[in-house]
């Protein structure tokens, strides 16, 4: 639980805005992603994580690749 | 393989759920894989319980955060029936355990596999199309802001904390995507999906990737 105010709001929602400007000017060329005011705008990157991302990750193996063999010249 | 592929045409994906302030993100793609892999065997599409898997899954830690592969070996190892929602609803916070009766009607998962696709993101297309939506896990800090278009830079490999549903991909456009459903209500992305790009395990969508049979 995170104590909320409206100072503590309009702090996240700035820093949200700062971080939109950096997100949509990005210099790569083939830019199609656009970020922007959503729901999660008065929330502070560490506080998001905190809420939403809480997934923890799992080493797989890897997918085995399929060995492709020639086929030898039949008639 | 296809030029595109969604299993939402299918009319095997339920809608986008929202998991509130639950970090409950695995259990969405959990149950998000074994609704539609239900729907693809030709039954009727059902919404079945996150609460259920929330709270039951032993190994996880409910709205606190888990793994989806806990909750696979959770439901694969017990065989329990999966209820549907209306019987189990979600209440954004963690809960008892409940148990049914075997009588109970549910859905369990007959088997699962999980493999790391990355560098080999058609095989995991070609898992997608034989299994049904797959769950993965992604790296979705930047994905706070998000609003639309395809994801390709601002997130890395090697730092998952997200479960997501992919439920297709789309490679007739100059940039082929992963269509992903998030379990941050429809307001969020595109109705409630991510669209990321395809062939360079952005965000690490081929890390971890996990398909159900029920």
């Amino acid at each position: 639980t995170w104590s909320r105010s409206r100072g503590r709001d309009a702090a996240a929602f700035r820093e949200s805005l700062r971080r939109h400007r950096f997100l949509n000017s990005s210099p790569w060329e083939n830019t199609t992603a656009f970020y922007g005011v959503n729901q999660f705008s008065y929330l502070f990157p560490e506080e998001f994580k905190a809420i939403y991302l809480r997934s923890k990750p799992a080493m797989f193996p890897r997918q085995p690749t399929e060995m492709y063999k020639p086929i030898p010249n039949v008639p | 393989l296809p030029l595109r592929f969604d299993w939402r045409d299918k009319h095997v994906v339920t809608q986008v759920r929202s998991q509130q302030m639950c970090g409950g993100c695995w259990a969405f793609s959990v149950v998000g894989a074994v609704e539609s892999a239900h729907a693809i065997q030709g039954e009727p599409l059902e919404v079945l319980s996150v609460q259920q898997v929330l709270d039951c899954s032993y190994k996880d830690d409910g709205c606190g955060g888990g793994s989806p592969l806990n909750a696979l070996r959770w439901l694969n190892k017990t065989q329990v029936k999966l209820v549907e929602d209306s019987e189990y609803p979600f209440k954004a916070q963690n809960g008892l355990c409940r148990y049914f009766s075997s009588s109970q009607s549910g859905v369990s998962v007959k088997d699962y596999t999980s493999h790391d696709f990355s560098e080999q993101e058609d095989e995991m297309a070609r898992a997608l199309l034989t299994f049904g939506p797959l769950v993965v896990v992604v790296d979705a800090v930047s994905w706070q802001d998000y609003l639309g278009g395809i994801i390709q830079h601002h997130c890395s490999s090697g730092e998952a904390n997200h479960a997501v549903l992919v439920t297709g991909f789309d490679k007739t456009g100059r940039i082929p995507y992963w269509i992903v459903r998030n379990s941050w209500g429809r307001s969020w992305g595109v109705d409630g999906y991510a669209h990321v790009k395809m062939g360079s395990n952005i965000c690490g969508i081929a890390d971890s990737v996990s398909a159900v049979s029920v």
